[in-house]
């Protein structure tokens, strides 16, 4: 479920390229957290999709495309926050 | 400007957790 509103995001983001590019480093971030030993770069890409999809959501007009952008900023948060903890547990074990 | 009030807080919250992810590990 969470992949098909991704995806539909992305249909909805084809005429907005800042969006869509913003939406790939996203998705790059991802497949990054997956790899062994990806996290920092994983963490790296987060912080720069987030970044630029946060100045986007503020100047989102309220409808559709507002609330799955806005559903995955919250999404893609959580998952970073989630890296960001593993990584620091790990350190915090050396 | 075109947010109710609860998207707005919403909104700040995502920022300053944006601003504590930022920080360093």
């Amino acid at each position: 479920q969470e992949t098909s509103a991704r995806d539909l995001l992305k249909e909805m983001a084809r005429d907005k390229p800042r969006l869509l590019a913003a939406l790939e480093v996203a998705s790059a971030a991802m497949a990054k957290a997956e790899e062994a030993g990806g996290e920092q770069d994983a963490l790296v890409l987060y912080q720069h999709s987030l970044g630029e999809l946060l100045l986007l959501l503020a100047a989102e007009p309220p409808g559709r495309r507002r609330e799955l952008l806005h559903t995955e900023v919250q999404n893609l948060m959580a998952r970073a926050e989630y890296l960001k903890e593993q990584v620091k547990m790990r350190e915090s074990r050396w | 400007a075109n947010t109710s009030a609860s998207e707005d807080t919403d909104y700040d919250d995502l920022f300053w957790r944006f601003e504590e992810l930022k920080k360093k590990t």
